[in-house]
């Protein structure tokens, strides 16, 4: 089964 | 002062249509330049990146730089009553909390205005950073949408598999699963109708349906779309609007399977 990973896991906040 | 005339106003209909089910409210930044907005969807799975540029209008002032929250809902109903062939006209003072919406009709014989209250939001700004990718996809806009619309009926995820053969996309539930595979296509008569493949190292990456079928709310704004992965990080889904600029979706994979 797979999850949903978050854009904050790529992404650094400005 | 800031004022920004656009005589397709129907674009600025569509990229509404293309981002209010993703996003509640956005900061629209406006600066000489033009007019950037980068929201991410309240899941954090989802991100908004659109980016008019200040040549795509046939008027445009921007004394200053200003950041217009707007709660998209009520934009939206606003939007609305703009016809199609109508010209739009946003256009606010510095430090104001409005921001007014001027419809003209072809001919100049109807004009409206709408004020709408801005907003303060507090929004998290991710930084992108630029990319090679894997592979970039090119396929009809409303192709990609009828794949994805097809494919939902499956299951919860769509797989996207690159190779330099062309692009599969696969769903898997209860009953039974789907493959769609597009070749890239060796001649077209209109370029807008092409499938072009463009790959360094195949690709396979998972995505939820929900958010890709959102995307594709687009699908007016260009008869292209492009998609663009890598192995492990969010695809990209980009229109062109026009000669404008364009708006990019990015969407976190599905990982782990």
């Amino acid at each position: 089964c797979s999850r949903q990973s978050s854009l904050s896991d790529f992404f650094q906040l400005e | 002062m800031f004022e920004a005339r656009l005589v397709q106003g129907a674009l600025l209909k569509k990229v509404m249509e293309a981002i209010k089910e993703l996003l509640n409210e956005a900061s629209f930044d406006c600066a000489h330049s033009g007019i950037l907005l980068q929201a991410m969807d309240n899941s954090h799975v989802s991100l908004v990146s659109l980016n008019l540029r200040r040549e795509g209008f046939d008027k445009y002032r921007c004394d200053r730089n200003l950041v217009m929250g707007m709660n998209l809902s009520s934009m939206s109903k606003i939007l609305k009553c703009a016809s199609n062939d109508d010209i739009i006209t946003m256009k606010a003072q510095d430090n104001a909390d409005t921001v007014t919406f001027v419809f003209e009709s072809p001919k100049q014989e109807k004009i409206s205005d709408y004020e709408m209250k801005l907003t303060n939001l507090d929004q998290d700004h991710l930084g992108i950073p630029e990319t090679e990718y894997s592979c970039v996809i090119k396929l009809p806009s409303a192709e990609f949408a009828r794949i994805c619309r097809d494919l939902s009926q499956f299951g919860e995820s769509i797989v996207i598999s690159c190779t330099k053969e062309g692009v599969k996309f696969s769903a898997a539930g209860d009953i039974g699963t789907a493959n769609i595979k597009l070749a890239q296509t060796a001649t077209v008569d209109k370029e807008e109708d092409a499938v072009m493949v463009d790959m360094q190292e195949p690709v396979t990456l998972t995505f939820a349906c929900k958010y890709l079928n959102m995307f594709t709310k687009a699908t007016p704004l260009s008869p292209q779309v492009c998609l663009s992965m890598s192995p492990d990080v969010p695809l990209v889904v980009e229109y062109k609007i026009e000669d404008i600029g364009h708006i990019r979706y990015y969407l976190a994979p599905r990982i782990g399977d």
